[in-house]
């Protein structure tokens, strides 16, 4: 192959990914589904990645048996308050992390199997009125809670046995946090994005607020859903939940753009769009590394991938109905797709 | 550092604005 050759097959084979179906979850008792998510669970020395599925009142556990089959060996009930989303915690084996309450966040708890007896265990680390909470990596949370007046914003670690143990506290801004992002190539820093558009950068470490930046866009509550620093620049990965379905640019599902953190500066670096001939507007969705994956307002699931800045995949609905869920898997060659019946398909992404 | 659209860069932003931040 001459070397333009060679470019061409390498950048055919870069953009032709494809999802392929490896199995289905039914959820046989399940009223609507909430959330889907992945987490490492070690058992008898031997440690699997298993699926979690959140209904309303309970949160399931689905180990993999061979030839493609879940079987569900742990159900939690939450008969109290609902269950709102699941709450990754991206390092962390043998504990479920969920949000519960009415309209938004009233309580977290972690979820886990005792060792001693192998009774199952909640465990209740916050109340209040929680707007946002991510896990980040050394086994810690990060939430948002309380008035924009008396605004806390709160790190808790978390111990194997379920338990929260050190609590920190970080500068709050004086605008709503709603959504947040560890800042790869930084240890110590934070984003968050907050309801009238800034990107606020924290030092995780001593809790100093560094910078509040203005993300640029007339369309308020922008979510950032990745963070990373290169070259002295911080490049977040943004959603517009509220944008406008008329956009003259194509009405992109995630956004990208960059911020010197020195003189609050930004730009637009690219736009993440479905192919010309598909239409629908941004529902919800996940990056996690190099991919984003978003349910669209058609019903579809939509993937990019952002190095690329294409897209690679689109996944319309099946036979059984639209998708109301999509998740990557702890890794990102997973994708787990979810319907309001309580199905769960997963995909490969290769 | 560097100029561009995006004003001087710094590779070392967080230590720097860490330091000129109120504690």
């Amino acid at each position: 192959l001459t070397a333009e050759e060679l470019a061409v097959v390498l950048s055919d084979s870069l953009r032709a990914r494809s999802l392929q179906l490896a199995s289905k979850l039914k959820n046989p008792s399940s009223s609507c589904a909430v959330d889907v998510s992945t987490v490492w669970w070690e058992s008898a020395g031997f440690t699997e990645l298993c699926i979690v599925t959140a209904c309303e009142t309970f949160i399931s556990l689905w180990k993999p048996l061979a030839s493609s089959q879940w079987r569900k060996v742990y159900t939690w009930h939450l008969t109290e308050i609902p269950v709102i989303q699941i709450v990754p915690l991206p390092d962390v084996s043998n504990l479920v992390c969920v949000a519960l309450g009415d309209l938004e966040i009233g309580e977290i708890r972690l979820l886990l199997c005792s060792s001693e007896d192998g009774s199952l265990k909640q465990s209740l680390v916050k109340t209040g009125n929680i707007k946002a909470v991510l896990g980040l990596t050394n086994r810690r949370l990060v939430s948002s809670s309380g008035t924009l007046q008396d605004q806390q914003i709160e790190i808790i670690s978390v111990s194997e046995a379920g338990r929260s143990n050190e609590r920190q506290t970080l500068m709050p801004p004086e605008e709503t946090i709603l959504a947040f992002a560890e800042v790869e190539g930084i240890r110590d820093a934070l984003v968050g994005t907050t309801a009238v558009n800034s990107l606020v950068v924290w030092n995780l470490k001593t809790g100093q607020i560094l910078k509040k930046m203005h993300v640029g866009y007339s369309y308020p509550a922008s979510i950032c859903h990745r963070a990373y620093s290169d070259s002295g620049l911080l490049f977040v990965v943004l959603s517009h939940p509220h944008a406008k379905e008329n956009e003259s640019c194509g009405n992109p599902a995630f956004r990208m753009r960059v911020f010197n953190p020195k003189t609050a500066r930004s730009t637009g670096v690219m736009f993440f769009s479905l192919p010309p001939g598909h239409s629908g507007r941004y529902l919800e969705g996940e990056v996690k590394g190099v991919s984003a994956a978003a349910v669209l307002t058609s019903g579809t699931i939509a993937v990019w991938d952002l190095f690329l800045g294409q897209c690679t995949a689109l996944l319309p609905p099946n036979a059984d109905g639209n998708w109301s869920l999509v998740r990557w898997s702890v890794t990102d060659s997973c994708l787990l797709a979810g319907q309001k019946d309580g199905s769960v398909y997963v995909y490969h992404y290769s | 550092c560097s100029e561009s659209d995006l004003g001087p860069i710094s590779l070392n932003w967080f230590e720097e604005l860490s330091t000129e931040a109120p504690p």
